[in-house]
Order: C-alpha cells, then structure tokens, then sequence
C-alpha cells in the first residue's frame, strides 16, 4: 500500500529493539 | 497551510528566525497530514530542504553563527524523518542525489542530539530492503566524508560514542550494527569490524558495558553476537 505511514517509525523501532538485526 | 504555501515560503528570501518557525510548522504539518499532501509536497520540497540543509552545512564555521543555523539544521533532519515516513517520501529521499552525502554530512559530534537523530535515520535506511543497497550508499558517502575531512571515515561515530549522550551512543552503535550487518561478504564484515576497534571501539564497548541502559544493551548484544557468529564461520 503505497499510502501506508510510519514506515521510518517502524524501522526505527527494529533497530531499537534489536529485531531488525536478527537473522532470517 | 498547504504543501504547496510551504514551497512557496521557502523559495523566498527567509532569515534564519523565519526559516526555523517555517521549519518547526512544516515539520508538524508532515508529521500530521495525510500522505497525499506529502506527496503534494514531493520532489520539489525535498529539494528546498536539502538546498537549505547545505547551505547552512557550508555556513557552520563562519563566525557570527548564534546558534539558530544549528537549530534549523536539525529542524530539517527532523522534517526529513517525517518526509520518509511513507514510501513515496522515502523513495524521494533514495533517489535524491544528494539525500544521503547531506544526512552523513550531519555527523556533527559537536551536535549531539542533531547527530542522535541522523545516526537512527541512517540506520534505518541502512537496513531498508532495496535493490539499489542503501547500506552500500551510507557506507560510501561516509567514506568520502571522511576524505574530504581527512579524518579517519569512523572517526565523527567514535567521537560521537565519547559523548555523554546515551541517545547517541546508542544511535552510534544501532548505525555500526546496520551497516555491518548489511554487508554479504564475511571477510569484510571482519574489516569494518577491526578497523573500528583500531579507531578505540573495543574501548568505547567497555565503558557501554558499565551503562545500565535497555536501549545500549540490545546494541551490544547484537554487536557482540554477530561478531561472535562470524568468528566461528571464519
């Protein structure tokens, strides 16, 4: 959906919690 | 006030009092409008920005500067992270030719809650599925920073990582992370790796250890993990 909001806010809460550096 | 109003006002001839309040009032606008008007702001705002985010870049050193310059630099960042917040914000700023050289130009260790900010931007485009590797692009554009400041390219993060400010050793350490973690090849996952320690990471990780702090905590776990994980596939 290419009207979607918040796509930083929800990169930015990955990195916080650290579930954007897990490993796939 | 419309997108289309705020390119207008910043197309004129603002001071730096006027561009703050311009600034601080757009920023509320894109935090809070629906996408389309972000879009209506588009191409043509993120120039402005990024026109302005320059200039007063260039202008830091030059006596006379009170403060205010600093104030709209890190309004901009502000406005920037609420700009990407969709993806046609975010693919503006991706394919912007300058977007990512002037957001690591805002490294400024002197900064710190300016460069908190930026650090987490970079992080998250570091880690942004894309085809064109954005983690090589922020990896690039602090390699040629670094040159042409001729300092070490990790040095402003080390610096950043000495300061007081939790926030922003814990954006440094979320920016090492997502760009080591980004890269394919272990062999260079290892180099970025030493030639941070060279710069006084292993340190700089010492002094994090002794922090209580959930935010740091995870960063140094990842850290230590990942670099623990390609050690033993070495």
């Amino acid at each position: 959906d290419g009207d979607e909001t918040g796509i930083m806010d929800g990169l930015l809460e990955a990195l916080q919690s650290g579930a954007a550096f897990r490993r796939k | 006030k419309s997108a289309i109003v705020y390119i207008q006002e910043l197309r004129g001839d603002l001071r730096d009092s006027q561009l703050l309040s311009c600034l601080e009032s757009l920023r509320v606008s894109l935090n809070n409008n629906p996408v389309s008007w972000v879009q209506t702001f588009g191409d043509e705002g993120l120039a402005l920005l990024l026109t302005f985010l320059r200039k007063l870049q260039d202008e830091k050193d030059e006596p006379g500067n009170n403060g205010i310059g600093v104030k709209c630099q890190h309004e901009i960042i502000r406005c920037l992270k609420a700009f990407m917040n969709n993806k046609h914000g975010l693919k503006a700023m991706l394919t912007s030719a300058e977007g990512i050289t002037l957001l690591v130009r805002a490294i400024n260790p002197k900064v710190s809650h300016m460069m908190a900010d930026v650090v987490k931007l970079l992080s998250a485009i570091c880690i942004l599925e894309h085809p064109d590797n954005p983690h090589e692009r922020v990896l690039e554009c602090i390699t040629e920073q670094g040159e042409e400041q001729d300092v070490e390219r990790f040095q402003p993060l080390m610096s950043g990582m000495n300061k007081n400010s939790i926030a922003l050793k814990a954006g440094c350490m979320q920016l090492i992370n997502a760009l080591i973690s980004r890269v394919e090849e272990l062999d260079f996952r290892i180099h970025l790796r030493s030639e941070l320690m060279r710069l006084g990471l292993r340190e700089q990780l010492k002094e994090v250890k002794s922090i209580e702090n959930e935010e740091l905590r995870v960063q140094l776990l990842v850290f230590e993990e990942q670099a623990e994980e390609d050690l033993d596939d070495l």
